[in-house]
């Protein structure tokens, strides 16, 4: 019952970056992606939650060797005398469960979530679509999330 | 050069649900999903952007039909006595742009966020992957989106 999943992605060649406190009105990401595309550093995950009072954060995920380049080239973009601001995180995994019609599969998202947890393994990033669920955690618990996600979804001891 | 992106897609569909303020350790986001799915609701977009001293937002989004009953298994399952909240918006549109590799081609993402800000179009929430991108933006928007990520993309006038 769990054919619907076709592969377990562990990835450790990135790195996040997160401008906090953005003014939530058009132009704001495209102005921020416009930037990094044109310091030629390829982004991967972008997560953007709702705004509360009219900010928002936005977080993506970019190799981690361009991580030193992203960081300058953000910084020249951002408006920090209007309290945005910039953090970043090199030791992250990016994990995802891919397959087809994950949506009209309720329990993928929920058994990815729960053997993550069973594992003690905390979720620090989140991004899904019909075809992948993406989770970010600590890089150091990278492996222990393969090997259970593995025996999780492809009956495989990894 | 844009042949990389094989479709635009509008949802119109959908409603947004956010948990607001949750504790940000193992175990939460599996018991939120459990919760949902044990109810019956389907899930598409899951997005979770990085936490906050300790606390995060939960947004994800389900056929607007299940609202109500969405809303009422979630108020079960939080702990308002923490300070956690729920929110929700069913005037959304879902616009997607799929593809394959949209990572290794670092104009698409730019290109969809700025498409949609000429026209004036505010992206409340994001959740991108490798193969598909993902915005939500206010429902009465979605023609207009539609229309200029198709003309954009697909060189349609859709
Ligand atoms: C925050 C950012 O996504 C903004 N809402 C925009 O449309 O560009
Ligand atoms: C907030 C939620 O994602 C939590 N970090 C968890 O792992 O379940």
């Amino acid at each position: 019952e769990d054919i619907v999943v076709s592969d377990v992605i562990v990835d450790t060649t990135q790195a996040r970056v997160t401008i906090k406190n953005l003014v939530d009105k058009a132009g704001i990401a495209a102005n921020l992606f416009s930037t990094v595309a044109e310091g030629g550093v390829m982004v991967d995950m972008i997560v953007q939650n709702v705004s509360q009072k009219g900010r928002t954060n936005i977080t993506f995920t970019i190799p981690a060797n361009d991580l030193e380049k992203c960081l300058a080239l953000v910084k020249n973009a951002i408006d920090t005398s209007d309290d945005v601001s910039l953090t970043h995180d090199a030791e992250i995994a990016k994990i995802s469960v891919a397959g087809i019609g994950l949506r009209s599969h309720t329990g993928v998202g929920e058994k990815m979530f729960r053997t993550l947890s069973d594992h003690g393994i905390n979720i620090l990033l989140v991004g899904t679509s019909e075809m992948r669920m993406s989770a970010v955690i600590n890089k150091s618990q990278a492996d222990a999330a393969e090997k259970a996600l593995c025996e999780m979804f492809l009956e495989i001891e990894a």
